[in-house]
């Protein structure tokens, strides 16, 4: 039984969107 | 032979002939795409999410984003008129969309958002509720449970103080509604199901 969230590219979407949020981040 | 993903968060479930496997399921990424920014935006504004790892984080994300999206459209599913309206915006009956082969998951789903709906929750419960499904600390892979544990101990606490205090007579609607997560788990190894098929297909 494979992934299917790997299959749809959800984790790098997520991993992303998530990045996204660090970048925003005021120092 | 066609290739039909009629899942509502696709923009065109019935595809143009010419297109390969390939484009289909790249235009279907690109719909779904804006979706799934949306429930990690989400995730970030649940208080303690972002204290968790990065790993934590992302595995809570990956297994939970069908089951909160289920939830955030379950508004999609017209029981009473027996249709569904796609992010497009276009309407399918629930007959034209079995034609396309989503019988089963489509009737669980119809059942789930009928249920779901008649506990007529407020935003604030329904965003609370949101939030303790995708913090399951039973997801596997999960490498601090006990920091996802907590966590959704707490955003269960304060759910149950939430349902209770909009509705203090009905003692049963916050145990209704803790219901409905197994029934989420039950949808997403379904549509788990679908999505490899279409895959293998």
């Amino acid at each position: 039984f494979s992934d299917p969230a790997s299959n749809l590219g959800l984790e790098d979407i997520i991993r992303k969107a998530l990045m996204g949020n660090l970048e925003e981040r005021p120092e | 032979k066609d290739i039909v993903l009629a899942c509502p968060m696709n923009m065109f479930p019935q595809t143009e002939p010419n297109k390969t496997p390939q484009e289909i399921w790249e235009d279907f990424s690109l719909s779904f795409t804006p979706a799934v920014r949306e429930v990690v935006e989400f995730a970030k504004h649940i208080p303690g999410f972002s204290a968790l790892s990065e790993n934590d984080q992302v595995t809570l994300l990956k297994a939970g984003t069908f089951e909160v999206l289920m939830v955030r459209f379950a508004s999609l599913f017209n029981v009473k008129e027996q249709t569904v309206t796609f992010i497009s915006g276009t309407t399918y009956s629930l007959e034209a969309l079995k034609g396309m082969g989503m019988g089963g998951l489509l009737d669980t789903m119809f059942e789930f958002s009928e249920k779901l709906n008649s506990l007529e929750l407020t935003a604030e419960e329904l965003g609370l509720f949101t939030a303790v499904v995708l913090v399951s600390a039973d997801r596997s892979g999960i490498e601090n449970l006990n920091s996802v544990e907590l966590l959704q101990e707490s955003l269960i606490r304060v759910l149950r103080a939430l349902v209770s205090k909009s509705n203090p007579c009905d003692a049963s609607r916050f145990t209704k509604l803790l219901l409905k997560m197994p029934d989420l788990r039950t949808l997403n190894n379904m549509h788990s199901e679908k999505l490899l098929s279409f895959r293998i297909d």
